[in-house]
């Protein structure tokens, strides 16, 4: 299945509604410093079940809502959503019935976040799953962060077999 | 399970042998299980020779050296079990404009061969002249993001120019 | 020892305050002693606002935006206490071009009032172009480094060109 | 006083004689990837007494000599030195004689490596004492090292602390 948009809104930086079209070949994402673009890598590693605040750039897992500006009030909740096209039906049984797929993420601050998948209520394993079926997910090495490129390099050897794993 | 991984150790090994060579244009690098006979247990230790130079420590590796090895191992990794989608966060930030070039003449390639979508940051004007759509995000409003869709004939500047 | 480092705390909060607030061009930032009210064992906290934008932990700020205050508050310590020299090795790697011309902008008035030297790695032609001489690094024998001087007027091309 | 001269001869990738003059203001350095220019960063902190092999990316100290390429054999002894403009006389008493101060640090694969102040043998620490008194050193915030530059920022604060007395 391919990837063919990512939706955020209330998520870091990304306040309003906001939709990423990722279409086939190269995407370019350029801006000034601060503007926003390492949040859309962490939005999409969010919505694909990641756990860990600390890999988010956060010291909790609230600290991925739209905490406000000079200008506006924080808010209280964040939403990512990523649709799939699987026209092909190639996702794993328990989703492969529809044309899209789309999973959602939701947070409400102090309270933690739901997942969705085409509306139904899920568990974050069930997420994490589809997108292991997929050969994708929050710690593969295919969602370079800003910074890591030779992390694979630096690694110690028993993590690096770990990596290996993945493309198994 | 072991015999699964021991697949994925040849092919790994085998396309990153190749992509390495093609990114330092020569030399040779090469992986392998280390501290035991069993794949589940082992270690993976890298070797990587830059075209002229003897053969040492990855940590004696230069920032640039680095960048391209670890691209080589990822994009290898990628041919054996191809991911939907990559995401490339700002890797050309070490990289001169040869080698810049070399990462996107190999990203086009692989493009060509797989269906994995890439979404690729950067700052590099080199890097950017070779995407297939650009978007740039903006913050006119201070401290909010917004997504703009690039015209690819329009002039990145306003992009990058300070708010 | 305690009141030297009180002294030297207050003179880099305020050189840090002002630098700061330059390269960001707004926003604010200062230092503060915490866990203890010796400052022999106290910690040093820092925090900064960039313009626009709500005081929050600096794990948060983008890796352009991390460079940018560590670049003011080493270059806060420098007006403390001179080094005779200074050394940046690609440091400009993160920054886009509108602040690569704040970074050089501010070493040019740096090096006006005090005495150190500078040595400048970097592969942006924004920031070469800024620099008083130039000295090429080459391996025209691969694996063999050879310093060249660069006649300014010269192209730079050659140096970053692939071997 | 002014750092005006650094000379490598045998370290890293620099086999033959090299001289970089250290002109006031902004001196850049260029050149294409693996070159050479952060083995001068680490030259300069070696000769200003660093004792660490992994902060200059080695394994153990002798892995700064030249290690030899396809076309060139191994070395076995590597020399670096930097050159002090003292004619202010602002240097401590204990060199404070002369106009130029020269000081070199040799190192001979298997033995180690001795250091010399215009000419005479001193030890490490008379070195280290040398540049501290000048406000730098081999760990000084003022050699700032590639991909380094945000770690002040990313460091705990209690390590942060260390790094302002240097500068009191
Ligand atoms: N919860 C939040 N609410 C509001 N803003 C946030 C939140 N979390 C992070 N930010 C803001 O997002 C900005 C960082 O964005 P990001 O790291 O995506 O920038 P970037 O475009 O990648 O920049 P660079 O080119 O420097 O890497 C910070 O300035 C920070 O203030
Ligand atoms: N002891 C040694 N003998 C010979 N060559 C060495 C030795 N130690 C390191 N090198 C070589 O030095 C090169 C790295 O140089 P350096 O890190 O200075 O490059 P650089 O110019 O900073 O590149 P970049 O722009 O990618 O950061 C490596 O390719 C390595 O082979
Ligand atoms: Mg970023
Ligand atoms: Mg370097």
């Amino acid at each position: 299945s391919n990837f063919s948009r990512l939706r955020l809104h209330g998520f870091k930086s990304f306040v309003e509604k906001s939709d990423l079209d990722i279409g086939p070949g190269l995407t370019g994402i350029v801006g000034p410093n601060g503007c926003g673009k390492s949040n859309l890598v962490e939005a999409l590693s969010w919505v694909m079940g990641e756990t860990s605040a600390k890999r988010l750039r956060g010291n909790g897992m609230d600290d991925v809502i739209f905490n406000g500006t000079t200008g506006r009030p924080a808010r209280n909740s964040a939403e990512v959503s990523v649709v799939l096209d699987n026209s092909e039906r190639t996702a794993p049984a328990l989703f492969n019935n529809t044309d899209e797929i789309e999973v959602v993420r939701r947070i409400q601050r102090d309270v933690g976040s739901n997942y969705y998948v085409n509306g139904k209520s899920v568990r974050a394993r069930d997420v994490q799953m589809l997108f292991a079926d997929m050969a994708i997910g929050a710690h593969s090495a295919a969602i370079v962060s800003q910074g890591r490129i030779a992390a694979i390099i630096n690694a110690k050897p028993a993590e690096r077999r770990q990596v290996l794993e993945e493309s198994a | 399970a072991r015999e699964r991984l021991q697949q994925a150790f040849d092919s790994v090994n085998a396309h990153f042998q190749v992509l390495f060579t093609r990114l330092f244009g020569g030399g040779s690098a090469h992986l392998a299980f280390v501290d035991s006979t069993d794949p589940l247990e082992a270690s993976l230790e890298i070797f990587a020779q830059p075209p002229g130079k003897s053969l040492q420590s990855l940590s004696l590796l230069s920032g640039g050296e680095k960048t391209l090895a670890s691209t080589a191992l990822i994009f290898a990794m990628f041919l054996t079990n191809p991911a939907p989608i990559c995401v490339l966060d700002e890797i050309d930030a070490p990289l001169d404009d040869a080698n810049v070039d070399r990462v996107c003449t190999m990203l086009e390639e692989i493009v060509k061969i797989s269906k994995t979508r890439f979404l690729v940051i950067t700052h590099h004007r080199l890097t950017m002249a070779r995407m297939d759509r650009l978007y740039g995000v903006t913050m006119s409003e201070r401290g909010v993001s917004q997504l703009v869709s690039v015209d690819l004939q329009g002039k990145f500047d306003f992009l990058e120019a300070a708010e």
